[in-house]
């Protein structure tokens, strides 16, 4: 059986609007260390990895490893069902053939229940070598949200270069080009608005801006987004989650 | 897309 309680139900609503047009469907893993999910888009240009440890979660429950299998749109109608200051508890037995989304109001006045009918879904599970990468960017989510969105509308790839104290994005495309740099910026004040770069050696990659946009919908997920860059590699764009887990994108260059 | 590479080519399949 698996049970697991959120007492911040607004965090899966979050997580699942974040990927939910990258990825049509995909397995929910469970285990004893907690719950994750691992999937490409239809194109296998990125992969979304996330994993809510199970401290994260008020209560958990998992007696034997399972997968379960959804459609991400139809797990969207029912979370859309969840208030926002909504505990949310997911329950499913060890044979099941749904998963039980039950809602309580902070007041515990109104208790919903939702059975969302699971489904097989062949998945490839892909092994990340844990790297040690030439640069490690943290921007505001919110700044990186607007930049990647600004830069859409320009042109339809960014290039990303790190130096030690910037990163600049820069594109073109048939009206014009665009460059916005974010200085290092270590605001005490302010940590929610700081910028830091840590940089091993300089790297320049080239990404399509259509996955980043479509990345930056996590922005709700986390003040910070890690953006993760070596010569060559795919770019990881990670919104840590607090007290939670993450939420890590992959995003193979052009 | 043109240029575009899959990712598959960066991970090792489990």
């Amino acid at each position: 059986m698996f049970e697991a309680r959120l007492a911040q139900g607004a965090l899966l609503k979050k997580v699942v609007e974040a990927i939910k047009d990258l990825i049509e469907d995909a397995n929910f893993d469970c285990n004893n260390s907690g719950f994750s999910l691992q999937a490409m888009d239809s194109s296998h240009v990125s992969l979304v990895a996330l994993s809510l440890r199970a401290d994260g979660f008020e209560h958990y429950r998992c007696d034997r490893n399972i997968s379960m299998g959804m459609k991400l749109a139809n797990l969207s109608k029912i979370l859309k069902c969840a208030g926002n200051d909504d505990a949310i508890t997911m329950k499913s037995e060890d044979n099941g053939d749904t998963i039980t989304f039950m809602f309580e109001s902070p007041n515990q006045e109104r208790l919903s229940e939702f059975d969302l009918k699971l489904m097989d879904i062949d998945s490839e599970h892909l092994g990340i070598p844990e790297a040690e990468y030439d640069a490690t960017v943290k921007v505001p989510s919110s700044e990186f949200q607007r930049i990647v969105k600004d830069l859409a509308s320009i042109g339809d790839t960014v290039e990303i270069s790190v130096t030690k104290d910037a990163v600049k994005f820069s594109t073109s495309g048939d009206i014009g080009s665009a460059n916005i740099m974010c200085r290092q910026n270590k605001s005490v004040d302010k940590p929610e608005e700081s910028t830091e770069i840590d940089i091993n050696e300089p790297v320049a990659l080239t990404f399509a801006l259509r996955y980043l946009n479509s990345f930056a919908k996590a922005t709700p997920l986390s003040p910070h987004v890690v953006l993760k860059l070596s010569k060559d590699l795919p770019v990881v764009v990670e919104y840590h989650i607090p007290d939670v887990g993450r939420l890590g994108f992959y995003l193979a260059p052009k | 897309a043109a240029g575009q590479k899959s990712i598959m080519g960066f991970f090792t399949k489990k």
